[in-house]
């Protein structure tokens, strides 16, 4: 039980290195075991070091920086072994113009190997998907759905608004 | 494996039967605050499980219906909903030998309470079977695979034991 | 000590349906104590109904909604006793182009009677702001501060991202 | 009663000395990921009188000092950090008898642990008269007028009875 659990860890140790190094252009993460002699006495410790940023303990890590680390973590265990789909709530809310681009265009790579389901509010996010689901309430309280089809004729409609960076 | 479409009727702010179709690869659901994005993905922890009803932002099952108002006698509007989940299942990820797969779980009012039913491709099922189904299959309603609004943060913050367990749940 | 706190309470709750209504345009809402006889014993409840929607309880809202009443209920204890001084974490991390704009504007409101200091990376918060402090981080791992003057040049310069609605 | 400017010396990505001057009303600080936008929120919670090292999101306060990383020896870099808050105190809201109060808060690296230090003005304090000072004032490191990131739905999910002590820390 134990080897098998080694197995799959080593394996998404290596996947997290790489999707990190990835999403975040050159930053570095890795999985430490707190105890390395009985794995199951101990978790499972992320460390993660932003590009051109010296190691830092994750918590003192930026609310936008967390975000990558979260989405590279998922990315990882993506690689060992795929989910049927995954369903993410906004989870580029934290993340600055930039950042916004690299986790849609991550996603979008990902989306090769299995579904992805992302609610966004991110010009970049729409950009990057396949399809876009837009959900609207009309005065009577009622949720509809519309197919948005020509993704740019849509963002060119809305109040437009923008994250800095 | 992969969703093919959702079914929803009269689940939280969507009135009636409404079908949301699902592309393979990535779909983005946008649309103003407040409109029903959120409610989508409860919908979907809805059918995969999730025990608790303050993670569906519900105080009690009843909300989860249409039309619910705090206060309000609720003498008119629907009695009931549900929500199916429509699977791929070519690959087989799911222990059933067929190549699409409906989970379908719905609540009735019933007094002031409410009872909870389950179809597996439009048969009786229950909560015991649809668990069995989605564990073997790997897929929980608390998986790595599913972050709720404002939880991104989340994976990179829990603790060391929580997320060795998220890897073992994979092993 | 109770009549006190019922006359705080009082003109709290007054303050909270002013400001609710103003940010979001026509909604309502309102505290209730959940012990009216003995205030002490119960907590205060807040109940909020968005324009064009019916009553939901609370935790039923989105996230942008809730953000809402976050900052509505923050405002009214405002009105009754100002803080020397409020500072607000990225208070629009959820809300959307239309929501960015209003609680940019209220919050300028609010600046002439008391002083916001606002993290935030909506171009509608820049705009509304009488001061932009620009934090960037340098290749040496070192934060420095810049005035930034003009900020519609600042925000042409960054990579365009927006928010949806 | 406003802050007129932060002082900041090698706290946190904050290396050497900076000065933040503050204008009256609305001020929005803005920057990319990970510049060090919170960390400024870091500081006056700190100085404010923060028990909690996790809400500045340090596992002990020597991660407060810039230049500390993970796991090295740190025998190069600053030995200490602190952070001062001026205050504009022509309306008295602070008890003391002057138009402009600063408070300074600083850690210095004592062996394998750190001390803590107060200056009222420049003149010796203690972290008990800065908390006397400040709650007659009404400020609080966890007052309603402070939202750290992520936090801005909890105002609204808060128990009930949470949101009384809000009120009644107001009254
Ligand atoms: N039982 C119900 N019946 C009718 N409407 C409901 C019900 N439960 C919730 N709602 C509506 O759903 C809304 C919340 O929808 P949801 O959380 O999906 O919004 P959202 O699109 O995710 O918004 P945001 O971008 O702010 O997160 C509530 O404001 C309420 O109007
Ligand atoms: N003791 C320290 N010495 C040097 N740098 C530090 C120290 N502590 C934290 N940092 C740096 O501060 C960064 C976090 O900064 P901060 O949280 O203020 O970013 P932010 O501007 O709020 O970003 P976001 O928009 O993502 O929330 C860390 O990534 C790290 O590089
Ligand atoms: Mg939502
Ligand atoms: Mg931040």
């Amino acid at each position: 039980k134990e080897s098998k659990f080694m197995g799959v860890y080593n394996s998404i140790s290596e996947s997290f290195k790489t999707s990190f190094k990835e999403i975040t252009g050159g930053g570095e993460a890795w999985l430490v075991l707190e105890n390395e002699k009985s794995p199951f006495e101990g978790g499972v410790t992320i460390k993660a070091r932003m590009p051109r940023k010296k190691l830092y303990p994750v918590e003192a890590l930026s609310g936008g920086e967390k975000s990558l680390v979260s989405m590279a973590f998922i990315f990882a265990i993506q690689g060992y072994d795929p989910s049927p789909f995954y369903l993410l709530d906004e989870p580029d809310q934290n993340l600055d113009g930039v950042n916004t681009e690299h986790i849609g265009r991550a996603i979008a790579l990902q989306s090769n190997f299995a579904q992805f389901l992302v609610v966004s509010l991110h010009h970049a996010a729409l950009r990057e998907s396949d399809n876009v689901i837009g959900v609207f309430m009309g005065d009577d309280g009622v949720s509809r759905l519309h197919q948005i089809i020509d993704v740019d004729t849509f963002l060119s409609s809305l109040p437009v608004e923008a994250e800095v960076g | 494996m992969r969703l093919l479409e959702l079914e929803f009727e009269n689940f939280k702010s969507f009135k009636g039967h409404v079908t949301v179709p699902l592309g393979p690869g990535f779909t983005c659901i946008t649309g103003p605050n407040g409109s029903g994005k959120s409610n989508i993905t409860d919908a979907i922890l809805f059918v995969l499980g999730s025990r608790s009803n303050k993670l569906l932002r519900a105080r009690n099952r009843k909300q989860l219906i249409y039309g619910f108002q705090e206060g309000s006698k609720k003498k008119t509007g629907p009695k009931s909903c549900k929500v199916s989940m429509v699977f791929d299942n070519r690959d087989r990820f799911l222990a059933i030998e067929k190549d699409q797969v409906t989970f379908t779980k719905g609540i009735k009012l019933r007094g002031n309470d409410t009872a909870t039913h389950y179809l597996l491709d439009g048969i009786k099922s229950s909560a015991g079977e649809f668990e069995a189904l989605f564990s073997r299959a790997g897929l929980y309603a608390t998986g790595y695979n599913i972050i709720q609004q404002g939880d991104v943060i989340q994976t990179s913050l829990m603790s060391g034991t929580e997320r060795r367990h998220k890897i073992e749940d994979v092993a």
